[in-house]
């Protein structure tokens, strides 16, 4: 279950708080997977309380925009953490899909990757497996193609630290590098924060999911839970 | 090598002091519903008089919504987000798929704490834990009682951290993060956040 709340001595409009809390949400909290599973009590809420002496924070507000950035990248912060502390999790993982043709879209693919137990655990046993990505890609349950046109997609590893080189690409317009540099595969898959980058090619728009490996010890603590 | 793991986790991103936002006091107390005598009770309330609070919220798509859930939500429809004055947390049990007398359990809590702060209608609800069990609730009512009898309300980063610790179930380090801001003027807010999660993790709330 995720519980979470934010609170904040800012004064902000309530008609207002809504959309801005419900905004942050959809590009952090909701951008989140340990295993894809949906709990009965899922809840975040705010509170903006008013007791520092300044003026209501509307939408007409000078500052509503910056307020709204900040809470948002405050809510990433914080729904990542949850993901560094997933059951068992060795790794945390940034997917990251752009130039999508539709936003929807490219959360859809996100989440698909991020939930598939066949990735988690290849990113676990530290196998540069990205047949089981692009499988997973295949799969999402998208309305339509137009986001994904398999001449133009890209998929490669990112390395999270200062080593080079940083992107170790595995599918070049939708053509596989067989002769991937399995070296460095390896020391990008040993790193404890990595990024799967998926680059649709169809538009402009993207979305960032973040997950976690798949471990035996996702098991062990789960398969005693209640008793 | 789990405990291992569990250690560097905690050392590596929970935080040794931190900034809190004015006017919110925060208690936690082990009311005895978690088996190994943790912290699972907790309640942050807002002491701000100069104006109403604003509260929102988003909760879980799940058809099968949680007696606090339900709750809380209703609450926020029926004061349109205004004037919500605490949150009370308790882990250990989840007050889901409980049915009738789930959402009696959750409305005596909540009752209790609104009239111990003096707001009606005032208080919102989180629940996590074992789904499909009832609230204990002996030992969570005497429990707000203790945390308002015993004055065990603070302002300061120990009690900020036990409160993040009270909400957590299989996790293995509590998530409190906070942070000073600046408006265009110069003027300073302060934004404080804590969350709880580990497994059953993915969620679509709205």
């Amino acid at each position: 279950t995720l519980l979470g709340f934010i609170v904040t001595d800012l004064p902000i409009k309530t008609s207002v708080l809504q959309p801005l809390l419900s905004g942050a949400v959809n590009r952090s909290f909701n951008c989140i997977s340990v295993d894809g599973d949906m709990s009965t009590n899922d809840t975040i809420c705010m509170i903006a309380n008013g007791a520092i002496d300044t003026t209501v924070i509307d939408e007409n507000s000078p500052d509503f925009e910056k307020v709204k950035d900040q809470v948002t990248e405050f809510a990433k912060q914080l729904a990542q953490l949850v993901v560094r502390d997933g059951e068992g999790a060795t790794k945390f993982v940034t997917v990251n899909v752009k130039n999508s043709a539709e936003f929807k879209d490219a959360k859809i693919i996100a989440e698909t990757i991020s939930n598939s137990m066949l990735v988690k655990s290849a990113l676990y046993g530290q196998d540069a497996n990205w047949g089981r990505i692009l499988c997973a890609i295949g799969y999402s349950k998208l309305e339509n193609l137009a986001s994904l046109d398999e001449s133009k997609i890209n998929v490669s590893f990112v390395a999270t630290d200062d080593s080079t080189p940083r992107e170790l690409k595995l599918i070049v317009n939708g053509v596989p590098q067989f002769d991937i540099d399995e070296t460095r595969a390896s020391e990008i898959l040993k790193l404890p924060d990595l990024e799967v980058l998926v680059d649709l090619g169809t538009g402009s728009e993207e979305c960032q999911f973040w997950t976690c490996d798949l471990s035996h010890e996702y098991v062990t603590i789960n398969g005693d839970y209640r008793s | 090598q789990s405990a291992a793991k569990s250690i560097d986790k905690y050392a590596q991103f929970v935080p040794k002091s931190g900034v809190f936002p004015k006017g919110y006091e925060v208690a936690s107390l082990a009311s005895g519903v978690k088996k190994n005598g943790a912290l699972d009770l907790g309640i942050i309330r807002n002491i701000n008089k100069s104006k109403k609070s604003s509260a929102a919220a988003v909760f879980t798509t799940n058809r099968f919504k949680a007696a606090p859930v339900q709750f809380s939500r209703k609450v926020l429809q029926s004061r349109s987000g205004e004037g919500i004055d605490a949150i009370v947390v308790n882990s250990g049990c989840a007050n889901a798929v409980t049915g009738e007398l789930g959402l009696q359990d959750a409305e005596k809590v909540a009752g209790q704490v609104n009239k111990l702060v003096g707001n009606s209608d005032s208080t919102l609800l989180m629940s996590t834990g074992v789904i499909g069990q009832r609230l204990q609730l002996e030992k969570i009512t005497a429990g707000i009682d203790r945390l308002f009898e015993e004055k065990k309300f603070s302002t300061d980063f120990d009690g900020w951290l036990n409160l993040s610790k009270s909400i957590c179930t299989t996790d293995t380090f509590p998530k409190l993060i906070s942070s000073k801001f600046a408006l265009s003027d110069g003027t300073e807010y302060t934004l404080t956040g804590m969350a709880k999660g580990a497994g059953m993790i993915c969620p679509n709330m709205a």
